[in-house]
């Protein structure tokens, strides 16, 4: 038996408008420690990783590990039925077929119960290793959502640029270029949610394509903070804390110049 | 031009 129970149900609904739009199908693993979840994008370039912790949830039960494959977007389309202020409940037997899922309304007048048909999901599974990156960036995330869609607009590959004074985003194209660059916030600067933060070991410059930055900045309703993991060669992570259960993350290899 | 790299490159199938 499964069943996990969230009082905040609106953050379920974020979490899957978060994945649907790069991410069709894919296995939720459920275990004793919470809820995980691995999958790749079609064209194999960008990766989504959730993970939610058993003490995040207002109840949670689960027997027996098991992997719930879900069509995401028939899961939106589910919890669209759900209200904003709804608790919501996931259940499933051990070894399940539907996923069911109840939403109560805060003064329970109202209790609705759906069950979603499950899939078998063939996945990859790719272990990527606990790194250590050369500069992890902390940004507002409203912020980071409106300079990749700000460059988007002028060219389909961002540049970023990592050094201690600041996070420099360029993008060039047919009509012309663009740089915006975010520098690091001084201890004074207001708000800890608001500020810019950059550790770093030593500078890093990487491409990337500002269409899959785009479709992780779908994330953004989740925190008030991103954090950008950057080393030199490798997958830039996108990473948005969820207070309090955990987080999503969005892995991107670079594009090399050729 | 850019070369648009998989995943794969980076990780090995857990």
């Amino acid at each position: 038996m499964f069943e996990a129970r969230l009082t905040e149900g609106s953050l379920l609904k974020k979490i899957i408008e978060a994945i649907k739009d790069l991410v069709q199908e894919a296995n939720v693993d459920c275990s004793e420690e919470g809820l995980t979840m691995q999958a790749m994008d079609a064209s194999h370039v960008s990766l989504c990783s959730l993970n939610m912790r058993h003490g995040g949830f207002d109840h949670y039960r689960c027997d027996r590990s098991i992997s719930l494959g879900l069509n995401l977007a028939n899961l939106g389309k589910i919890l669209k039925c759900a209200g904003n202020d709804d608790v919501v409940t996931l259940k499933a037997e051990d070894e399940p077929d539907t996923l069911t899922l109840m939403f109560e309304s805060p003064n329970q007048e109202r209790i609705s119960d759906f069950e979603l048909k499950l899939m078998d999901i063939e996945t990859e599974h790719l272990g990527i290793p606990n790194e250590e990156y050369k500069c992890t960036i902390s940004m507002p995330s409203g912020e980071f959502q409106r300079i990749v869609r700000d460059l988007a607009v002028i060219g389909e590959t961002c540049i970023i640029t990592c050094t201690k004074e600041g996070v420099k985003f360029s993008v060039s194209g047919d009509l012309g270029n663009g740089n915006v660059t975010v520098r690091q916030s001084s201890a004074a600067d207001g708000d800890e949610k608001d500020q810019v933060k950059i550790q770093m070991e030593e500078p890093v410059t990487l491409n990337f394509a500002l269409r899959y930055l785009g479709f992780f900045t779908k994330a953004t309703p989740l925190g008030s903070t991103v954090k950008l993991h950057m080393s030199p060669d490798v997958p830039i992570v996108v990473e948005y804390p969820i207070d309090g259960i955990g987080s999503i993350s969005y892995f991107l290899a670079p594009k090399i110049d050729e | 031009f850019w070369l648009q790299r998989q995943l794969g490159k980076y990780y090995e199938d857990a």
